[in-house]
């Protein structure tokens, strides 16, 4: 059951967000949650057309992040879960939050490591999307060349400490991690104040 | 003599970022 804006401020507590930003957050989720069936939940075809812009049946990542968002594991999400998620991409969150959900995007299969096979699977995948074409000696080369950086260990796989010291090495791997916009939430959704719920 | 080509610049992950990117900026749009 949808059950809307319940309690603004225990968001706001919870997450990187104002009181205000949430509620003009609230009026963003309403948008996309009523694209497609007006219910009050974003489901995986909304979070798809809203967050990705991409209009393929299938993608590996809008899986893998539509999965991180909905913690309830309920294959839809409520508002709650959309603002706790989107709260890691705000320009203030905190960089060790960052740096654990993009090793749980990348983590596809969820083993607690990055595999070689997983890296090859989401550059192809990349290529594919966006249009490119490497030969696999170029992408073995990359792929390579990635893993003499990044595992430390040496043991063919990057656990979350390699990870971890390899975006603090190179930080523009987090780039996709930070919506610059989501600081502009509140004068992007003014009519938030029409719905607001809390005194100023 | 072996000519293996430019050097790899790209990280793996700089690439995997491009599609693993969230954007919402439409809403935004002023």
């Amino acid at each position: 059951q949808p059950r809307g804006l319940e309690d603004p401020e225990l968001l706001a507590r919870e997450t990187v967000f104002s009181v205000s930003e949430i509620e003009a957050l609230y009026e963003l989720f309403k948008r996309i949650s009523s694209a497609v069936i007006d219910d009050g939940l974003i489901n995986k075809e909304e979070f798809q057309l809203a967050l990705f812009k991409i209009n393929k049946k299938e993608s590996l990542f809008v899986d893998r992040v539509f999965d991180l968002f909905d913690t309830k594991h309920s294959g839809i999400l409520g508002f709650e879960e959309f603002a706790r998620a989107l709260s890691v991409f705000h320009p203030n969150a905190l960089v060790d939050d960052k740096i654990e959900f993009s090793f749980q995007l990348y983590d596809l299969k969820q083993q607690g490591f990055i595999e070689r096979q997983e890296v090859k699977q989401m550059v192809v995948t990349t290529l594919a999307e966006s249009g490119m074409n490497l030969s696999d000696d170029v992408i073995e080369n990359i792929i390579n060349k990635t893993f003499e950086q990044a595992d430390t260990k040496h043991d063919g796989k990057i656990d979350k400490e390699e990870w971890k010291n390899l975006v603090l090495r190179h930080p523009s791997l987090l780039k996709n991690m930070t919506l610059q916009y989501l600081k502009d939430i509140t004068t992007t959704f003014p009519s938030f104040v029409f719905h607001s719920q809390v005194d100023d | 003599q072996r000519n293996s080509g430019p050097p790899i610049l790209i990280n793996a992950f700089q690439l995997i970022g491009m599609s693993s990117c969230l954007d919402l900026s439409g809403f935004f749009e002023k």
